[in-house]
């Protein structure tokens, strides 16, 4: 999960920082979706009418960083990609937008970068996941009961348990529980989606759930740091779908780019360099609202 | 065909990964 979970955090980065750029030359947009808070759907945008996808990259390797850091032009033989699967579903229409946007940033995947970072004063993100349907919720929509943890480490550990209520409601709630002891989750939680902690803790935190019946073992090598550690955000350009479809090639799993060592899946792929630039989106956009 | 000139290049700071980093969490 945290590969997956940085890749998201990366996503949403590139994604807000594009708004802030369009507030700032008042391109209107509007936002889509904004129903359940689960929904991933959330950020999308819409832009002059047009529905836009945002494909966002995250650079992480330090070479690849300092390349495109010294000259942004490094980007313009890098791959834009769209998953084959999301390409041939129907969310898109061809006069709809891809826009491809890039963060460079480095990750702290192990716990001795985690424990880097935290002596330098940076900020953490440590979470805990829990990939169980029956933690989650999808087996059945009911109570977990009481939520009790506890702390096998020598010092009082800071906690935020984070989950959801009744009706679906995101519920996140600090936690202290004291060293060898227990602590119960005031609030009556129908999924436990995360645990989260302020410093690594050096010893298990068992959770344990009376509608359940059941304990799970959060072990110290299960927290993963999901904080990005940016520097700077590419917003490449765009094209339509219509457009994408007609120039882009199909690239099979396991590819190079120049982004990644390795694509994870099936993509629609075209160079960069052969996308539309941002600005002419966004000048097409006000002429568009100005009509 | 796009130039380097062309690409957007936009400030990172640290509110846009804590704005990521809510929305992931609450993904789950």
């Amino acid at each position: 999960p945290g590969p997956r979970l940085r890749k998201i955090v990366a996503g949403v980065a590139v994604e807000l920082a594009l708004r802030r750029w369009l507030d700032a030359n008042q391109v209107p947009y509007d936002l889509l979706g904004a129903t359940a808070f689960t929904e991933r759907d959330k950020y999308d945008l819409r832009l002059g009418g047009r529905r836009v996808d945002l494909k966002s990259f995250f650079i992480t390797d330090r070479d690849d960083i300092t390349a495109l850091r010294h000259d942004p032009g490094w980007l313009l033989d890098a791959a834009a990609l769209v998953p084959e699967d999301q390409f041939n579903s129907h969310k898109l229409e061809d006069g709809d937008v891809y826009v491809f946007g890039f963060l460079a940033g480095l990750e702290a995947r192990q716990q001795a970068d985690t424990r880097r970072v935290l002596d330098a004063g940076q900020p953490v993100e440590l979470v805990a996941t829990f990939v169980d349907d029956d933690w989650l919720g999808r087996a059945q929509w009911r109570s977990l009961g009481t939520l009790t943890l506890h702390n096998d480490g020598p010092l009082p550990l800071e906690l935020e348990v984070g989950g959801q209520g009744r009706d679906r409601e995101a519920i996140v709630e600090p936690l202290v529980v004291p060293a060898e002891a227990r602590a119960a989750v005031a609030a009556r939680l129908y999924a436990l989606l995360y645990l989260r902690a302020f410093q690594p803790p050096p010893a298990g935190v068992d959770v344990r759930s009376s509608a359940l019946h059941r304990t799970h073992s959060v072990l110290p090598s299960d927290w993963h740091n999901i904080w990005v550690y940016g520097m700077d955000v590419f917003i490449a350009g765009w094209l339509t779908k219509g457009e994408f479809r007609e120039r882009s090639r199909r690239l099979p799993a396991g590819s190079r780019v120049k982004q990644y060592p390795r694509t994870q899946t099936v993509n629609r792929s075209l160079p960069i360099r052969d996308l539309r630039p941002i600005t002419e989106l966004a000048r097409r956009i006000k002429d568009f609202a100005s009509r | 065909m796009l130039t380097a000139l062309d690409l957007l290049r936009l400030p990172y700071d640290d509110s846009l990964t804590r704005a990521g980093v809510e929305y992931a969490k609450k993904s789950l």
